[in-house]
């Protein structure tokens, strides 16, 4: 029915409808209204085409376009569920619905397994691991010796790697969250549930009342 | 905390990359 009704107001690429979104995640209408204000700054910041680049996340997260981060790199991929380079409104809000205070605890849990999990093998191996190390160490001024990471990263997977076999797979790292929960402190943005005080956003939601 | 009593994975989730907050910041 809304075919026939044209609407003013221009979305970006990718745009869904808020209703859509918030009943698939735990946002509220309102929520979704207010990140869609977020993701219009943010995709406008570099190119104004509506979708989010990488440069432009990289802006967002360090105030530096050109800013290259091994973690920036994944969480970005991770939000791009359709591989194509961007992330899209839709992509946006459900990807951040993860990191919701009320999502549930296993989606977080798999969604901090993905990320680390950085070549897509469906475990974390040691090689990973180090690797995600070092590239911390890089970016802080944290300075530790290679016997040290290499000690660092051997007692974590005596810890995280229950059956021994050289790489923690996903009930492993259940598991090791259950027993260290503060591995998964930044999975829950608080931001989350003020986004509609930080992004009021008038015009769209008068936007839904007329449909209602 | 003395980094050799930390899990590498305490340490990485420290990562800038990883804090998400700043995207809400103005």
């Amino acid at each position: 029915m809304g075919c026939f009704y044209s609407k003013t107001t221009k979305h970006t690429p990718g745009y869904e409808e808020p209703s859509v979104l918030a009943a698939e995640t735990p946002f509220t209408v309102s929520e979704v209204e207010a990140l869609y204000e977020l993701f219009k700054k943010i995709s406008a910041s570099v190119n104004n085409d509506g979708l989010i680049h990488k440069e432009e996340f990289q802006l967002a997260l360090f105030q530096n376009k050109d800013r290259r981060n091994l973690f920036a790199d994944r969480i970005f991929d991770l939000f791009d569920i359709k591989r194509n380079g961007v992330i899209e409104f839709g992509e946006f809000v459900r990807s951040l619905s993860v990191f919701h205070p009320n999502a549930q605890t296993a989606a977080k849990i798999t969604f901090a397994f993905r990320l680390y999990d950085l070549r897509n093998t469906g475990f974390i191996e040691r090689e990973e691991l180090k690797e995600m190390v070092l590239a911390l160490l890089n970016e802080s001024e944290l300075d530790l010796s290679d016997d040290v990471v290499e000690t660092i990263v051997d007692k974590t997977f005596r810890d995280a790697d229950v059956n021994g076999d050289g790489r923690i797979d996903p009930e492993e790292w259940k598991e090791f969250v259950m027993k260290n929960p503060s591995l998964i402190k930044n999975m829950t943005l608080p931001y989350l549930t003020d986004i509609t005080l930080a992004f009021p956003s008038f015009v769209v939601r008068s936007e839904v009342e007329d449909s209602e | 905390t003395a980094p050799l009593a930390m899990n590498a994975f305490e340490l990485i989730s420290r990562s800038q990359g990883l804090n998400l907050s700043s995207l809400f910041e103005k």
